[in-house]
């Protein structure tokens, strides 16, 4: 899911934010 | 520990109930106090007139646009969540694939004018005429529909923002793999929401909540409409639509 879902996931990886 | 002790005391509810107020708070993207002040700041017909005349490209993609702006809120308001981030990866994206745009589609109450029908969108208020070109008269008249039936419950932000927790935080979801942590959340954002309403004497609009298939039925007819879209254009969503909309959406 996370390979089919890159965006999702970086947006939920970036503390960043 | 919200996610791991086998019962939530009333101090935990609490704290939860104020983490969700802030999340939200944080990330609503518009201020209730400003779309209040627009709320009879409605298109001119000409204005609707040049819309109407916009191609069907354009108006699809600057409608994709702003709810991929929209989407990117509702991410950050689920990151802020307390016990969010302790799910693991793969059911963060379930939840977030699965409800995103049913968060959106219910903060949308809160930019709807239902004196007039119309709702908040680029500037102004604009009624489901204006969408015309997309090509989707249907689906657009089906969602004012909701966000009408919605305003009739008056929702104070205290309200929507544990609602809109509890549409994201749903452990019926497929593909979960950790269901009974999400349970376990949704369970305590249920007594949030519940002890909320008890406090406030709004226990009424339990029984008026729109039913969990009303937005999974909205969210399915969206996918549909862009679906044949993208089979009439398939370059133009390929090349100009954001790639979050693409990858939560075809």
């Amino acid at each position: 899911l996370k390979e089919k879902h890159k965006i999702l996931h970086r947006l939920l990886q970036d503390s960043s934010s | 520990s919200l996610l791991e002790s086998p019962n939530s005391s009333l101090t935990e509810i609490e704290h939860l109930t104020q983490n969700v107020l802030k999340s939200y708070r944080e990330t609503c993207q518009l201020r209730l106090e400003d779309l209040q002040l627009l709320r009879w700041e409605t298109f001119t017909k000409e204005e609707v007139g040049s819309y109407q005349k916009k191609s069907m490209e354009e108006m699809w993609e600057r409608c994709a646009c702003h709810i991929t702006e929209a989407i990117q809120y509702v991410v950050e308001f689920a990151k802020r969540m307390s016990g969010f981030m302790d799910l693991c990866q793969n059911d963060q994206i379930v939840l977030l694939k699965a409800g995103a745009m049913e968060v959106v589609l219910v903060r949308m109450c809160r930019a709807f004018n239902s004196e007039n029908r119309t709702v908040f969108f680029e500037g102004k208020y604009a009624s489901p005429e204006l969408f015309k070109s997309l090509g989707c008269n249907e689906l657009i008249n089906s969602i004012f529909d909701f966000a009408h039936s919605l305003s009739s419950l008056h929702f104070s932000e205290n309200e929507i923002a544990l609602f809109t927790a509890l549409v994201l935080i749903n452990s019926n979801r497929p593909w979960l793999q950790e269901k009974s942590k999400v349970e376990r959340l949704q369970n305590n954002l249920e007594l949030a929401f519940k002890h909320m309403l008890r406090k406030n004497h709004r226990e009424g609009i339990l029984a008026k909540l729109p039913p969990k298939g009303k937005l999974r039925n909205l969210c399915y007819q969206h996918m549909e409409k862009l679906r044949s879209f993208r089979q009439m254009y398939p370059i133009i969503v390929h090349a100009v639509f954001p790639p979050l909309y693409k990858e939560l959406f075809s």
